[in-house]
């Protein structure tokens, strides 16, 4: 099964 | 005091039908940079920045930074009123709820105001660093988008591969499997045609059709996309806007449990 990652996985708030 | 005029304000137009579909509503934010936007899809999968900067525009007044929130379905609605030859102005004052665009017609008969209603956005703005990528694929942005249509056809996701033998498209679903290849190609008789692959390592990644289907709509902006691929990042799908700027999607993976 697939999950979806969401962006916060990748990138910071700044 | 902010009065931003586009001669081809049909580039305004495809930006709006461009990111409408996956943004409800964004910040705007103008600066002496130019005219720019980042907003996340509602479950923060998908990212857009758009640039259009100031020195693609024929007048360009932004006396301090100003950040105007807009229904992008709103301003579409507004948008769409203008010919696609039309000039569009936009002009804001400086406190205003209210952001007005001004379409004329090329020969100036015609001119017309619609004012819109601005609102209060709480936006988080995500730090993009710059990255390097393991791939990158340049394509015709009419290939790509057909590319997503016919596979979202057969299947939800997609698997883009990319080796030394070319980039391939690869999805599965309940009546079958369909994949489709894409060699570097450079031998074409106008450069837009080509297919150019960049590869420091293969790559291979899964992405959400739908959400690539919705990148797609900034098909009419641009002859070429690039699709930018590392493992450990966001996909960069980007069009650039001619002598303006860009706007560039990013789309989070998906992974196998």
């Amino acid at each position: 099964h697939e999950t979806q990652l969401r962006l916060e996985a990748f990138f910071t708030f700044n | 005091m902010l009065e931003l005029r586009l001669v081809q304000g049909s580039l305004l137009k495809k930006v709006l039908e461009a990111i409408r579909e996956l943004v409800n509503d964004a910040n705007f934010d103008c600066s002496a940079t130019g005219f720019s936007l980042q907003a996340m899809d509602s479950s923060h999968v998908a990212l857009v920045a758009l640039l259009l900067r100031s020195e693609g525009f024929e007048h360009y007044r932004c006396d301090r930074n100003l950040s105007m929130g807009m229904n992008l379905n709103n301003m579409a609605k507004m948008l769409r009123c203008a010919g696609n030859d039309d000039i569009i102005t936009i002009k804001a004052d400086d406190g205003s709820d209210t952001v007005t665009f001004m379409f004329e017609s090329p020969n100036q008969d015609k001119i017309a105001d619609f004012e819109m209603k601005l609102m209060d956005i709480d936006s988080e703005h995500l730090g993009i660093p710059d990255a390097e990528y393991h791939a990158i694929v340049r394509m015709p942005s009419a290939e790509f988008a057909r590319i997503c249509k016919d596979l979202s056809s057969i299947g939800d996701t997609v698997v883009i591969s990319v080796t030394k033998e070319g980039v391939k498209f690869s999805t599965a679903g309940d009546i079958g499997t369909a994949n489709i290849v894409c060699r570097q190609n450079k031998t074409v008789d106008k450069p837009e045609e080509a297919t150019v692959i960049e590869m420091q390592e293969p790559v291979s990644l899964t992405f959400a059709l739908r959400y690539m289907n919705s990148f797609t709509k900034a098909t009419p902006l641009s002859e070429t996309v690039t699709i930018s691929l590392s493992s450990e990042l966001p996909v960069v799908v980007e069009y650039k806007i001619a002598d303006m700027g860009y706007i560039r999607f990013y789309l989070a993976p998906k992974i196998e449990e």
